[in-house]
């Protein structure tokens, strides 16, 4: 688009159609567009470089740069919930592998009791992780393997434990309650730990992924979020509305299916990805 | 979402007992928004609005006696138009011949939950096999396993990482075994995975479905275009089935894929149970995307 002059009466028309095809939304891109349009008056530039850069700062006062903060000498949980099929299965996979290469002692708690193989696709990346796992069968109570995992992690003092959950729309108010429970027992039972809730949103969603965040955020306070999937075509732009007006930011992205494939969350990157 | 926008620009509208052309500029303005907000791809909402605009600026809108509902009546028929008004069937064999229904798309989407939605409502008057040709993601084979289990299906699959060879061994399982439909589960893919894709081909190539099923989770957003359009054009997808509409999810890629791909929705995924699986009826999205 910034090969184009400002006065090119397509110009605005381009922009609005590549921020919504990047899934950024109605009312953000209009947000965004009116923003940039009082910087350019503002600093009285008209086309190129200067514009794009310009656009790119507006967009960079949306986004913030936050990594994971991890807490030395103190039992770290990293709680991860989302909506069906987004990847949080996989993600806790790439994430126990990056920890635990960065020296740390890594732990996971297998609480999906609930779908097909869910125990079993965890156990399987514990293992390429070479990481403990704490599980019980298919069927059981996840407060149950989430009191069984914490007191494990206490024990043998792990540094960070990986909560795996079932995926549940936040619709449904019973999944939700559950959830809740599950924030309530970490939050009850290892008051000195330092916690992060991660919610995984998929790029491909749309506009659903701002909802998802909201309700997820109303139910167990969320601390950030991971975008997966970035190595298809979407964008996942929702992640600008979901920054600037919930206030979480993005900590990691996936990039694949391998166990490598997990990136800490590069905001300038970002932008020029959906530009 | 429409309706409250609708209930507000129309109450100014239908103060009035002549809509100018302004206020059909207005409300086509709002409904561009309302299905951009409902996922609706961005160019099908570009053309939609044209035909919506055209129409409603024409005689029958402005000269109607009440138009305002003129104009949604003409941007309900305009979603009709494009969804198609009845449900089309999956189409297989006759008896004695083995009919093969091939699942396939991206990554999470839910094909291997609907491999075995699909297969409990076809096991009323057949014997069906679910086969798992997913040998890439972790426990894919047990999860399909235990849903056919679950659901008194067979399952077939094989311990190595060839999905052609688990598809034809499969072909020559259902043959010896007499099972009338085989429902094959692939691993998630994205479409600009080109080995991937290859396989795909390969996999169609052998085993001649007769239903290749597209499953896209409903809450999609902008590039599903993209995706089913790649998928189509290198399978020619017989079908979608849209997933996850339990979720609150507006639902508008149901509109984008009928509108680009022309290809029907057969079948709706409404939540992680087996019998959570329903014929999709279009008149009832026109419904959902206008919310
Ligand atoms: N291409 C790609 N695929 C991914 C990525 N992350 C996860 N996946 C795939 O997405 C699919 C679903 O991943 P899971 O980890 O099972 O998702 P989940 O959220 O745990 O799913 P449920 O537990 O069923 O809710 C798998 O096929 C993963 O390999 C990613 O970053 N890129
Ligand atoms: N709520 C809801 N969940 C669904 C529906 N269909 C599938 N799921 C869930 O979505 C998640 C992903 O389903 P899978 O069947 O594993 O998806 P998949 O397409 O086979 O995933 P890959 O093989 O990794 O590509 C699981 O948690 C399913 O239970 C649905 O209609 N509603
Ligand atoms: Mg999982
Ligand atoms: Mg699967």
């Amino acid at each position: 688009i910034f090969t184009k002059k400002i006065n090119d009466p397509d110009f605005f028309d381009e922009m609005e159609e590549t921020l919504i095809m990047a899934d950024v939304g109605v009312e953000t891109t209009l947000e965004i567009i009116e923003h940039f349009k009082a910087y350019i008056k503002d600093k009285n530039i008209k086309d190129g470089e200067g514009l794009k850069n310009l656009f790119k700062q507006s967009l960079q006062d949306m986004i913030p740069q936050v990594t994971f903060d991890y807490k030395e000498n103190q039992l770290n949980v990293l709680f991860i919930v989302g909506v069906n099929g987004v990847g949080k299965t996989t993600t806790i996979g790439k994430l126990s592998h990056t920890l635990k290469n960065e020296g740390k002692k890594v732990m996971l708690a297998a609480c999906d009791t609930f779908r097909a193989a869910a125990i079993d696709q965890l156990s399987v990346w514990a293992d390429r992780a070479e990481v403990p796992i704490i599980k019980q069968q298919m069927g059981s109570d996840p407060g149950a393997v989430l009191h069984d995992a914490i007191d494990s992690a206490i024990s043998k003092q792990i540094d960070i434990l990986i909560v795996d959950t079932a995926g549940r729309f936040h619709n449904k108010a019973n999944l939700m309650a559950e959830i809740e429970k599950l924030n309530r027992i970490l939050n009850k039972k290892i008051e000195s730990a330092h916690k992060e809730t991660l919610l995984v949103l998929d790029a491909c969603t749309g506009q659903n992924a701002y909802v998802q965040a909201e309700s997820f955020h109303q139910s167990v306070q969320l601390d950030g979020i991971i975008l997966t999937k970035l190595d298809s075509t979407a964008k996942g732009g929702i992640v600008i509305h979901i920054a600037h007006q919930l206030k979480l930011p993005v900590k990691f992205v996936g990039i694949g299916e391998r166990i490598t494939d997990l990136l800490p969350f590069n905001r300038d990157e970002y932008i020029d990805s959906i530009l | 979402k429409i309706t409250s926008r609708f209930e507000g620009i129309f109450k100014t509208l239908s103060r009035q007992n002549r809509l100018s052309e302004k206020n059909i500029q207005d409300g086509v303005r709002e409904i561009k928004l309302a299905l951009l907000e409902a996922d609706v791809n961005y160019k099908v909402v570009k053309d939609f609005i044209k035909l919506v605009e055209e129409e409603a600026l024409g005689e029958k809108v402005l000269k109607s006696i009440s138009p305002t509902d003129q104009f949604i009546k003409v941007v309900h028929d305009k979603l009709v138009d494009i969804m198609g008004s009845h449900s089309d069937e999956i189409q297989l064999k006759k008896r004695g011949e083995i009919s093969v229904i091939l699942f396939v798309g991206l990554q999470g989407s839910g094909k291997t939950t609907t491999c075995a939605k699909l297969g409990n409502l076809l096991k009323v008057n057949q014997k069906v096999l679910l086969v798992s040709a997913d040998t890439y993601r972790p426990a894919a084979k047990d999860q399909l396993k235990i849903l056919a289990g679950q659901t008194g299906l067979g399952f077939f699959t094989e311990d190595h990482n060839d999905p052609i060879k688990i598809c034809k061994n499969a072909l020559k399982y259902a043959k010896d075994y007499e099972y009338h439909a085989i429902i094959l589960d692939t691993a998630g893919r994205l479409q600009v995975d080109e080995p991937l894709m290859v396989e795909l081909e390969k996999i169609k190539k052998i085993t001649e479905p007769d239903e290749i099923l597209f499953v896209s989770d409903a809450m999609a957003g902008q590039n599903v275009v993209d995706v089913v359009k790649s998928f189509d054009h290198r399978l020619n997808i017989n079908g979608i089935i849209l997933t996850k509409f339990d979720s609150d999810t507006r639902g508008g890629a149901a509109l984008s894929i009928k509108k680009t791909t022309g290809k029907s929705i057969k079948f709706i995924g409404t939540g992680e149970k087996i019998e959570n699986f329903e014929k999709f009826y279009p008149e009832r999205v026109a419904g959902r995307i206008l919310g």
